[in-house]
């Protein structure tokens, strides 16, 4: 029952309402990712 | 209703990459000096449509020193990117290209390197040696000790300096200076007596090499010398010879 409870508390989570047509924003385009390190 | 314009390009998408690399070929083709340098980071990319199948893309790239001298045959991805604690140099360039029904070129490049501050280094760790100007009376002294010492063992070519390369002082626990320097082979057998008559051989048999040294001199007094020529290279139309670099025709 503990576990339906979790899912159900997932559930339950997971209807906070969002916006319509909510798309989460793309990663920034740049700068890159680092190859060797950072100086 | 008119085409959505195309999102930008990304720095790490497939497109971004390919410019990269023909520009990183590009800068290190035409240098003629120092060492290699290898792609770290796409910085910006921004590309500017003209018309049918054309494009002019503005780069920043950020790159790394490799150990590899810009005179070695070495394939840049075989080149070891030098490490942060052997004194690491970025290289900052502002590439312009073009790309016309698929094809890239670059118009123009601009870059400028510097090394890591010492501070840097000091925090990770307090005894690396540092870089130093390559004009240090010890740097000089060095060279011009380990190339002598290389000559007088050498059964081969006489070598003569064409640039030194890098040079790193350490003064605890020991005081060692080590160099890197590019060399040239010449007409002369190092075994030879008059070397003021020796000069480099002619483009259609030039033979370059690398040399590190490392020379302590408090407690000791000790000298490694290690050389490597490179055996002769063929010119590419698009790399200048780099002995007319280093030895114009007027030789100085």
């Amino acid at each position: 029952s503990v576990a339906r409870r979790a899912v159900a508390g997932i559930a339950q989570h997971d209807k906070v309402p969002r916006p319509v047509g909510f798309v989460p924003p793309p990663p920034p385009p740049c700068p890159g990712k680092i190859r060797h390190f950072k100086i | 209703v008119p085409a959505a314009p195309p999102a930008p390009l990304g720095c790490d998408d497939p497109e971004s990459e390919a410019a990269a690399e023909v520009a990183v070929d590009y800068i290190n083709s035409h240098s003629h000096h120092g060492y290699k340098f290898t792609l770290n980071t796409i910085d910006n990319i921004r590309v500017l449509p003209q018309g049918p199948n054309k494009e002019i893309i503005f780069l920043e790239l950020d790159l790394l020193e490799t150990t590899c001298h810009i005179l070695s045959p070495t394939p840049l991805a075989n080149c070891t990117v030098r490490s942060f604690t052997d004194h690491a140099v970025e290289g900052d360039c502002d590439v312009k290209l073009q790309k016309v029904k698929g094809q890239l070129s670059v118009l123009a490049s601009k870059c400028h390197s510097h090394a890591d501050s010492s501070e840097d280094i000091r925090q990770l760790c307090p005894d690396c040696p540092l870089l130093v100007t390559l004009n240090d009376t010890e740097v000089l002294a060095t060279v011009t000790e380990s190339l002598n010492v290389y000559n007088g063992k050498s059964t081969g070519a006489y070598l003569k300096l064409l640039e030194i390369g890098r040079a790193k002082m350490q003064y605890h626990p020991a005081h060692v200076v080590s160099v890197e320097f590019a060399v040239a082979a010449t007409n002369c057998s190092a075994a030879e007596a008059n070397v003021e008559a020796c000069h480099l051989l002619p483009d259609d048999q030039s033979d370059f090499g690398f040399c590190t040294a490392t020379k302590v001199i408090r407690p000791s007094q000790d000298l490694q010398v290690n050389c490597q020529l490179y055996g002769h290279q063929v010119p590419t139309p698009d790399t200048p010879l780099l002995s007319r670099v280093f030895w114009p025709t007027s030789t100085t």
